[in-house]
């Protein structure tokens, strides 16, 4: 009580970014500010910049985590939202289909601020249940950073049909796993998970995107395709980072 | 290899594989 709003304020910011930064699964730190006292939690609940971050808290029960949701997002005025739906915070003995069911209505009450969103990440078992939703993100306009990563079966690659276009041209940081995906134009750093890329797909990759600059590919599948018998080398001209 | 063998990445400043 002796501390001036100003210095409980720095206090509450620099340890929200530990938290996002360092171990956002675990507890939220505006939710440790405001639950210290009614003037702490007041000051809290009054800086939208504390719940810019939101990690949807999938192992309370669906009703509170829904709640939850949809009061951070108001915490957090008109700000860019960064959101993470991750099931390593499921509720223990909650079966998967439950857990991908509240998962599905977190993304859902989620992207109704889809013109909000700056940064979604989904780490998931099951694709089915959100693919509506990351087809309607063609529409969030500041969407800059997204991972898509779903386990399903072993060596099972999900394809969304190039029809859908399912990304917005502002994003410019890409990460999917058992996922193929159209890669919006802008795109800078690119992480694939298991990918299966050949002669052909490498061109298309790098046609489709001239700004590539950081490329991850863990477990590379090769694809016997055809190669060319003329074939010219692909010159991936932006490339500063590769990691395979 | 196979995947480098078609490449030319005149800008590399980082490699790890």
């Amino acid at each position: 009580a002796d501390l001036p709003n100003e210095i409980i304020s720095q206090i509450f910011l620099v340890g929200t970014t530990d938290w996002r930064n360092t171990a956002p699964l675990t507890l939220p730190f505006p939710v440790i500010a405001s639950s210290i006292c009614y003037h702490w939690r007041q000051l809290a609940r009054s800086n939208p910049v504390l719940w810019s971050f939101l990690v949807a808290p999938l192992h309370k029960e669906d009703e509170d985590c829904l709640y939850w949701i949809s009061d951070w997002i108001g915490l957090s005025a008109n700000l860019p939202l960064s959101v993470v739906v991750d099931d390593k915070l499921r509720r223990p003995r909650r079966s998967s289909e439950a857990t991908n069911r509240l998962a599905s209505e977190a993304v859902t009450l989620i992207t109704q601020s889809w013109n909000r969103l700056r940064s979604l990440d989904i780490s998931l078992d099951s694709f089915s249940l959100v693919k509506n939703q990351i087809i309607q993100l063609r529409h969030a306009p500041n969407l800059r950073q997204l991972s898509l990563c779903f386990r399903g079966p072993p060596f099972a690659t999900i394809f969304i049909p190039e029809v859908d276009r399912p990304l917005p041209p502002s994003v410019t940081k890409l990460r999917a796993q058992n996922l193929a995906l159209q890669s919006p134009c802008n795109l800078t750093s690119l992480t694939m998970h298991k990918p299966r890329l050949g002669y052909e797909g490498t061109q298309i990759l790098f046609s489709g995107c001239p700004n590539l600059a950081n490329l991850i590919i863990h477990n590379l599948v090769p694809v016997n395709s055809p190669i060319p018998a003329k074939r010219t080398e692909i010159r991936a001209e932006s490339l500063q980072s590769l990691a395979i | 290899v196979y995947f480098l063998s078609f490449l030319k990445i005149p800008n590399l400043s980082y490699l790890e594989v």
